[in-house]
Parts: C-alpha cells; sequence; structure tokens
C-alpha cells in the first residue's frame, strides 16, 4: 500500500467525509495482530451505534476503537499446534487484508527496507470487525457460513473475503455465494477475490452476480533480485530477498549433481530442489541452482545460502532463504558457467525496486473467466492492485511462515488476489460513506463502470482477466449513472437459471414466484457489464434490457456511444437518454450480434464496448462476446 | 452407523423465519425425522441469525433424505477454501 493506492490515483488526500468513521468494514480472514501500528485506535471514538457486535473473550487479545469487533470460528475444534485460539492473527494474511482495506496512516514501513514509505489502508477512518474463519488446514465452509450469520447480524458495511474453492459451485451449494447473498439482502456488499488460479480460462470460483468478484493487476514498481556470477556477469531474476549475504560470491552447485543418496533419491529429483532431495553434505554452505521454482525450504534444511530457481515469475515472491528466479535464457546461461567452470561462484544480492512502466496489467496467476456457472454474466468484475503489495503483518510468524525463517517483521510483501480484494473492498467502503443508502449491486456498478479496461496488448485474455478494467476509487464517487439492482432481480435471474419457486421462496422468505413472466435471462440481469456466449462459427443475437439510476448531474442528457471489431455489431435504442433529476431512471436494450470463427484460440473472444456519456461522465461498460464449446 | 461413516454436511435453509424462532429446536426436529430419536447429537451448529440453516454429521444416505425435505435448499458437504 506504500504505492498501491497512489498508483490508482487515490492520494492521503482525497476527499473524505466523516461518516468514514462509521463504516465497519467486515474481514474474514485469519484473523488480526492488534498491536500493529496499523490497528492503532489513536483518535478514533467509540463503535458507532449501530454496532450489534461483540469482542470474543479470550486471553490476550483484545479490541480497541479501531478493531471495534472479533470472533472466531472452528466448528471441528481440530487446532493445528500453530494456531492460536483467538482472533488474534498467527498466519498474517488477515493482518495484511485488514491494513490493506483499513489500516491506520504508517510512516516508513518497509520489509527490511524494501517497499519503504507510507502504509495506510483506504479507508483509514472506517473500523474492523474480524471475523477468523481461516486456520493452519485452511477455511470450512462450516465456518465462512457463521462468520457471514453474524457480520450480517453485527451490522458490518462491507464484508472483505480473500478466500475461494478450487471450482466453482453452484450458487446455493456454495458457502461463500449463499453468505453474500444474505448479505446483499441486508444492504451489504461482498467483496471476494476471483483466485490464484490463472491464467487458465474459467478458472474463476467466486462468481455470484450480487458479490464483486476482484482480479489481480501490477502497480508499476516491481521487485527483482540480480544473481552475480564468478565471471563478472550479472543477471536479473525475481523475488523478494531482504537478506544482504556476508560474502562477495558463494560456490555454485547444480542441484542436480548433489542428489541425497541415502535416502534414496536421484539427480533426476534433486534437480528440482525438492525436500530432501538434496545431498547435505555438497550443498551446505553454498547457493544451489534449481530446474523449477519451489518453496526454498528443500535448499534451506541442506544449509544452502541461497538457491537460483530456473523459472521464469512475473511477481515476487518471499523465500526462507535468499532465492532469485531467473528466466530459461538466463537460466541457461548460468547452467553453462556452472558446467564450463571449474571453481563456479555466485552470490544472490538483496532486492531492489524498479519502475515497471508497463503497469497496470493482469498478473498471470490471477484467475480468469469466462464464469463457469453462468457464462453470460462477466467475470471477474475488475481488477486492482495485488502484486507486490506491503501491508501489516503478525508477530506471530515469519515473513514465509516456514521452518527455519527466523525474520519476524510488521511489515509485509505479499501477492494475490487477496491482496486485490481488500482494495475494492476499501473503495466499496469509501462509496458507502458518501452514499450510506445505495444498495450492494449500486456500489458494484460505480466501481465498474468507472474502471478503465486495460490495454488488449499486455492481457491477452482481455475481460476474461480484468473484467470492467481497473478500479478507479476517486472516480468510483462519481459515476452519473448507475446500474442497480435489488433482491427481486436476482430471484428473477435465478428463476430463469432454473432455481424453482419453493426454493427462491425459501431464500428469499417472501411468496417470491417463478413464472414465464418473471422468469430473467442472465442478459435481463441489471448487471454493468454485458457478455454473450456463442455457438463458434454461427452468428448469435441477444437482447439485453437494462435501467440506469441518474446519480450524477441532475438535469442532464447522455448519449451511447459503443465500440465493435469486426464480428461483432452492438445497436443501442434508444441512444439517448435525457434526465431531469436525481434517481430518475431509465430504460434501454441493447442488441448485439456476434460471430466468432473459433477456429483458433485467439479468436475466440471479440471485445466491445458500450459508453454513456453525457460530457462529465462516462460511464463504460464491456460488451464481450466468446465462442463457448 | 459409526461415526466414521458420518461427515460434516451443511444444510441451508434460506432465509430465516421472520421474529423469534428457536433454531436449535427446529433444526433438531428435522434429523430427528431423518435419524430418529438420536438426531439432536449429530447438530453441530445452528445458524439463525441472518439465515436459516445448520452443521450437521450426516450419513451420504441422511444428507440425501434431508436434501429431498420440504424447506430445504442445499444440503452440502463440509469442505475446505483456502486462502488467496
Amino acid at each position: 500500500t506504500t504505492r498501491s493506492w497512489d498508483f490508482m490515483g487515490f492520494s492521503k488526500n482525497v476527499i473524505r467525509t466523516n461518516l468514514e468513521s462509521n463504516i465497519i468494514i467486515g474481514m474474514l480472514d485469519t484473523g488480526i495482530w492488534p498491536e500493529s501500528e496499523s490497528f492503532n485506535d489513536e483518535g478514533f471514538g467509540p463503535p458507532p451505534k449501530k454496532w450489534k457486535g461483540i469482542c470474543q473473550k479470550s486471553s490476550n487479545f483484545t479490541c480497541n476503537n479501531k478493531i471495534i469487533g472479533a470472533r472466531y470460528y472452528k466448528a471441528d475444534k481440530n487446532f493445528h499446534p500453530t494456531d492460536i485460539q483467538s482472533p488474534r492473527d498467527s498466519e498474517g494474511h488477515g493482518s495484511h487484508t485488514s491494513s490493506i482495506a483499513a489500516g491506520a496512516l504508517v510512516h516508513k514501513a518497509s520489509l527490511s527496507g524494501l517497499a519503504s514509505g507510507l502504509a495506510r489502508g483506504g479507508v483509514p477512518s472506517a473500523r474492523i470487525a474480524v471475523y477468523k474463519i481461516c486456520w493452519a488446514d485452511g477455511c470450512s465452509d462450516a465456518d465462512i457460513l457463521a462468520a457471514f450469520d453474524d457480520a450480517i447480524a453485527d451490522g458490518v458495511d462491507v464484508i472483505s473475503l480473500s478466500v475461494g474453492g478450487s471450482f466453482a459451485i453452484d450458487y446455493f451449494n456454495d458457502s461463500i455465494a449463499i453468505g453474500a447473498f444474505h448479505s446483499m439482502k441486508n444492504g451489504i456488499l461482498t467483496s471476494n477475490s476471483a483466485g490464484n488460479s490463472g491464467p487458465q480460462l474459467a478458472s474463476i470460483t467466486n462468481v455470484s452476480p450480487w458479490s464483486l468478484s476482484v482480479a489481480a493487476s501490477t502497480i508499476d514498481r516491481k521487485f527483482f533480485t540480480e544473481v552475480k556470477l564468478g565471471n563478472g556477469e550479472i543477471y536479473k531474476g525475481t523475488s523478494i530477498n531482504t537478506v544482504e549475504l556476508k560474502h562477495n560470491l558463494y560456490p555454485l552447485i547444480y542441484g542436480g549433481d548433489a542428489p541425497n543418496t541415502k535416502k534414496g533419491y536421484d539427480s533426476s529429483e534433486s534437480r528440482y530442489c525438492s525436500e530432501d532431495s538434496l545431498d547435505k553434505a555438497l550443498v551446505k554452505g553454498k547457493i544451489v541452482l534449481c530446474d523449477s521454482v519451489n518453496s526454498g525450504e528443500g535448499p534451506l534444511a541442506a544449509g544452502a545460502v541461497g538457491a537460483i530457481m530456473q523459472y521464469y515469475l512475473d511477481s515476487a515472491f518471499n523465500f526462507p532463504l535468499p532465492v532469485s528466479c531467473l528466466g530459461s535464457d538466463d537460466g541457461t546461461d548460468v547452467s553453462t558457467y556452472l558446467n564450463t567452470t571449474r571453481k563456479p561462484k555466485a552470490n544472490i544480492l538483496k532486492s531492489i525496486e524498479e519502475k515497471d512502466e508497463q503497469a497496470p496489467y493482469v498478473i498471470s496467476f490471477s484467475s480468469r473467466g469466462p464464469n463457469p456457472i453462468t457464462y453470460d454474466i462477466l467475470k471477474p468484475d475488475l481488477t486492482a492492485p495485488g502484486v507486490d503489495i506491503l501491508a501489516a503483518w503478525s508477530q506471530g510468524t515469519t515473513v514465509t511462515g516456514y521452518e527455519g525463517d527466523n525474520r519476524i517483521v510488521p511489515y509485509n510483501i505479499l501477492s494475490g488476489t487477496s491482496m486485490s480484494c481488500p482494495h475494492a473492498t476499501a473503495a466499496a467502503a469509501y462509496i458507502k460513506s458518501f452514499n450510506p443508502t445505495w444498495s450492494p449491486a449500486a456500489i458494484k456498478s460505480a466501481l465498474m463502470t468507472t474502471a478503465v479496461p486495460l490495454s488488449l496488448e499486455t492481457n491477452t485474455d482481455a475481460e476474461f482477466a480484468f473484467g470492467s478494467g481497473h478500479l478507479v476509487p476517486s472516480s468510483a464517487l462519481d459515476p452519473g449513472l448507475i446500474y442497480d439492482a435489488g433482491e427481486i432481480d436476482y430471484v428473477k435471474f435465478l428463476c430463469g437459471q432454473g432455481y424453482d419457486t419453493e426454493t427462491v421462496r425459501l431464500v428469499t422468505g417472501d411468496r417470491s414466484k417463478c413464472s414465464d413472466s418473471i422468469n430473467g435471462t442472465a442478459w435481463d440481469l441489471n448487471y454493468p457489464s454485458f457478455a454473450l456466449s456463442a455457438t463458434p462459427g454461427k452468428s448469435t443475437r441477444r437482447v439485453f434490457h437494462r435501467t440506469v439510476t441518474n446519480v450524477g448531474s441532475g438535469v442532464s442528457i447522455y448519449k451511447a456511444t459503443v465500440k465493435a471489431p469486426p464480428g461483432l455489431e452492438i445497436e443501442v435504442q434508444p441512444n439517448l437518454l435525457g434526465f431531469k433529476a436525481i434517481g430518475e431512471m431509465k430504460s434501454f436494450i441493447v442488441k448485439v450480434k456476434a460471430k466468432i470463427d473459433g477456429n483458433n484460440i485467439t479468436n475466440m473472444m471479440l471485445s466491445g464496448s458500450l459508453i454513456w456519456d453525457d460530457g462529465l461522465h462516462q460511464v463504460k461498460s464491456p460488451v464481450v462476446a466468446f465462442a463457448l464449446e | 452407523v459409526s461415526d466414521d461413516d458420518r461427515k460434516v454436511y451443511i444444510v441451508y435453509m434460506g432465509e430465516r423465519p421472520n421474529g423469534e424462532f428457536s433454531a436449535e429446536r427446529l433444526h433438531i426436529n428435522i434429523l430427528e425425522q431423518v435419524l430418529g430419536s438420536g438426531g439432536s447429537s449429530s447438530l453441530l451448529h445452528s445458524y439463525h441469525r441472518s439465515f436459516n440453516g445448520f452443521v450437521a454429521k450426516l450419513t451420504n444416505d441422511d444428507a440425501h433424505k434431508l436434501a429431498n425435505m420440504e424447506g430445504i435448499v442445499s444440503v452440502f458437504p463440509n469442505q475446505m477454501k483456502q486462502l488467496h
């Protein structure tokens, strides 16, 4: 956060309202480290009157006026030795995400000098309610639902959940979608991480239309770790290395030349430097060259002082010892040097920061669409910074949490859609602080229609990677028009998805009814983006019905502008919308015709857009057609 | 049926009923319809503040029976999700 908020144009001096301190963010995560400077409650008054939660009694944990509530859940009561039976965070993740969303301003924060600067949450005056649901063995559905059950009743304003399953599940068989549905019913937006299973298509798992699904993209700060060889050559790899090694050069050995034969390993295994595969006697005190990226636990346990890993990574990760991950060409050069030199030597230097002029782009690991459950609702919804983010860390663990890592730090650098999610959570909280009555869908619409679409050159998966685009929190405060939706709209959508009257009556608790006249298609849900799945080689037509609400200037005329590549036709009727007052609603239809050859992977998707423009506001929506086989 | 044959399931029942309601009594009653008088010992947790549902130890057959009962939206195994 020492760079991410500024990178989004969201400076510490942006306009704020006093109501920000009434906003409560429910963090469903691994707990929190309450002594972190990021959660200092100096200047905070007592909790808002609407707060109905508790600070669950446990030894050595107390709330304050910043962390106003905390609970923990472990239905199976099977605790791991490293688990702390309290809302206290023994993992680090929950402290990290909480401080991204709502951490206080902390000057000169860094990880051993890296990413140094002012660490801050997006809504530093907001309150945090902690719901600890994740433990050493993961985050169970039973605990996730228990936390939603409490958070909604406790009176939180926004819920942040950076957790997901291995694959997408039907909405009412998925604890996160269920919890988010009841949050939405109670006026609470749930912000979800998209997942880290990219770049495979359809790898996104949190896909319910009533929640916000957030992909991860880069900021313009990138970390490199240089490898110096005995021949004077220097190669630039990626990693976060906080350690300055004492000596200039260390002996270099190839993992494949140091198999732990006593335990039955041969070079075909030790070349990857996996745990136990390396011979301590051969590796100790040396830098080891590995043929893949691994956690670093193998080289560390074998006594190596560092490791060079041959695999290109587009984001920098922490390791328990000095590591640099080299691209294949550089890795080959190091390998050649090692094989042609009698006494090969190398060093791994402390990481350095450089400006990444190409940022932002969606990182490779960020899960991609299309939405595996409802193809014609575009997911993810948007992207936010999720790469190399410095934020608060737990003192109950180390930088990596691995055995042998003794670095206890107040701030750590992490990457993941877990990190992008709380950026969007904070932006949602920021909007809600100015517009307390806005629905979850309205807030979501404001975030999506003001997002900036990313370059298709650096994002080959296009909207499947970034959704509506990159989050711009300050623009989201003034979206002009919003695509609002309430519970009834989602009911119509669910009916159209095949849910029957009995089911929708149970989930809504009212007399809702599915019928031919009510059942809504995915194209008619008042969603701020447009997606159309098509059969390859065939022309497909769809009509999308939408209604926008004027939240910008009282009197205004919006004109529709469409962009469409060859193969995609978009027609908007009417293409002018005149408003006379705030809150006025206007409906329109979007006719889309798509023909996708689908004969190779590069032309499986057509990206267009619709922009409503009144001269002051540009209300942007992606219009995407894709071939589905 | 031994305890080993039972797994933890989520039984989701939708919106909570209006006004005061004894979630635990309701959920035990449902479990007893399927499991008999010992059903109450299967109940692990009741959701009642914001929606209706419970967590219980069930056999696969029990889960299928519950899923077909009136008032139940879904029954699914309690699984682990991971941090992102």
